[in-house]
Order: C-alpha cells, then sequence, then structure tokens
C-alpha cells in the first residue's frame, strides 16, 4: 500500500504546471525515502528531476518501492480539479495498474477522488553526478521567469554570463539586441529579493529560451531559483518546495558549430 | 550558428 498526503494541496497542483508542458508522460517513483521523478523531454536536451522527501508529507505511507508511470497531461487535469486549500492524498494498492487522487476540502464537507490508468514506461534514466559549479546565482523567481519573457523576444536564446561584478542576461535578433544586468544586493531587508553569486570563475553560456521558458513554470513553487553553471556542464535551475523538496531543471547549452 | 548539445553528451545511463 502506498499513500502520502499533504495539507498544502496546491503544492501537487503548481509541480504538475511546472512539469507538463516539458514532459508528456513520467515515472513517479516512491520508496521510503519519498517520492522521485527524473525524466528528459523528448528531445533529450533538458531534464526534470524532482525530490519530494516523505518527511515532507502529513502523512506518508510506503510498504514496497513503486514506480508509476503516468500520462503527466492526465494528471494535470485530475489536479486541476483540486480547490487551492484541499488536502491531497496519492494512494495506490501494491503492484497497482491505476491510482487514485483523493482532495478533501479544508472543513471536510467536500471529498472528491479520481482513479487514473497507470501506464507502463520504458524510460532512460541517467546518472546524474554531483559537481562544484564554477558560478550559483540566487535570485527572485518571479525576476528570473520576467527576464526570460522578455529577452524571448528578442531571439531564440539567451546568453548568461556571470562574473564579480552580477549575472548579465543577453540575447540579440532581427529586431535588435537586449541586456539585462543585476548586481549581486548589497543591503537586503528580504531574502527572497536578493541577488546572490557565489563564483569560483567567470562563466558565459547560450542556452535556448523555449526551455529556460519552460522551466520558470515552477515560479509559483518558490520565491527563489538558483542557476548554477560550470564550463562542460549543463546549466542547472532549482526551485525549493516549501520544506518537502525541490525540483531541478537540467538544460544543455548550444555551441558554436 | 549555434547548435543544441543534448544532455545524453554530458550524463551516462543510470
Amino acid at each position: 500500500m502506498f499513500e502520502a498526503r499533504l495539507a498544502k494541496g496546491a503544492i501537487f497542483k503548481k509541480i504538475l504546471e511546472a512539469v507538463k508542458d516539458l514532459l508528456t508522460e513520467a515515472s513517479w517513483d516512491c520508496g521510503d525515502m519519498g517520492i522521485t521523478l527524473q525524466a528528459m523531454d523528448n528531445a533529450h536536451v533538458s531534464l526534470v528531476s524532482l525530490n519530494l522527501r516523505s518527511d515532507g508529507f502529513d502523512k506518508y505511507r510506503c510498504d514496497r518501492n513503486l514506480t508509476m508511470g503516468m500520462n503527466l497531461g492526465s494528471m494535470s487535469k485530475i489536479l486541476k480539479c483540486a480547490g487551492n486549500d484541499d488536502i491531497v492524498t496519492i494512494r495506490a494498492q501494491d503492484n497497482p495498474d491505476t491510482v487514485t487522487f483523493v482532495f478533501e476540502s479544508e472543513n471536510g464537507e467536500k471529498q472528491s477522488d479520481y482513479e487514473m490508468k497507470l501506464m507502463s514506461l520504458d524510460l532512460e534514466h541517467l546518472q546524474i553526478p554531483e559537481t562544484e559549479y564554477a558560478c550559483v546565482v540566487k535570485m527572485p523567481a518571479g525576476e528570473f521567469a520576467r527576464i526570460c519573457r522578455d529577452l524571448s523576444q528578442f531571439g531564440d536564446s539567451i546568453v548568461i554570463s556571470c562574473s564579480k561584478q552580477g549575472v548579465k542576461f543577453s540575447a540579440s535578433g532581427d529586431i535588435g539586441s537586449a541586456n539585462v544586468k543585476l548586481a549581486q544586493s548589497s543591503n537586503v531587508d528580504k531574502e527572497e529579493e536578493a541577488v546572490t553569486i557565489e563564483m569560483q570563475e567567470p562563466v558565459s553560456f547560450t542556452y535556448a529560451c523555449r526551455y529556460l521558458n519552460f522551466f520558470t513554470k515552477a515560479t509559483p513553487l518558490s520565491a527563489q531559483v538558483k542557476l548554477s553553471m560550470s564550463p562542460e556542464y549543463p546549466l542547472m535551475v532549482e526551485y525549493a518546495i516549501d520544506d518537502i523538496g525541490q525540483i531541478r531543471y537540467f538544460l544543455a547549452p548550444k555551441i558554436e558549430d | 550558428k549555434q547548435g543544441q548539445r543534448r544532455l545524453d553528451s554530458f550524463f551516462t545511463a543510470a
């Protein structure tokens, strides 16, 4: 038997919004430690890695390790049926063919359950080695989303350059060029509004706007986003999810042909 | 002209 109950059910709604445009289907791996999901987009350019720790749930029971293959479009449709303040429970038997989502209103007066068929997926799992990044930028998630959206008007790609002076986002194309520079915050009253940069060496890489804009669908999950960059390593874009876990996106850079 | 690299060239199968 598997059962995971989350009082802040809106987190599940936001997670689905954050992955459904990038991935059509994915396996949810459930074990003692919690729920993980790892999947690449069809083009194998980006990867989503989600981790929800069991201790972050209000109730968590997993008698046997489970892998549940789900169509994320269908899962998103079901989670749209949950209210923002609903308590969400995900339930499955051992070796399940289906998964059940239960939504309870805060006052307990309304309860709905939705059963979804599972899929048998044969997806490639990648080993993601731990690495020391050359630059780690933390900034407000809304600001990053805004910059990606704004610069996408100028071209297909964004150059992210990071140095001691700060982080610069650049794009150019037919209509002209655009640069957005952010300096490290000097005086921070609110931590979530801060821009911080940890730099070992300056870096500058080019990334496809299309994917960056997919990643920013996770913005409602977190006040801050962390961008980690290193030579010969994909960009990592990370959003913390309350005190339950995080969603990480990896993106291969563009290179000069 | 820019080429898009794939993740497979960075990460190996688990």
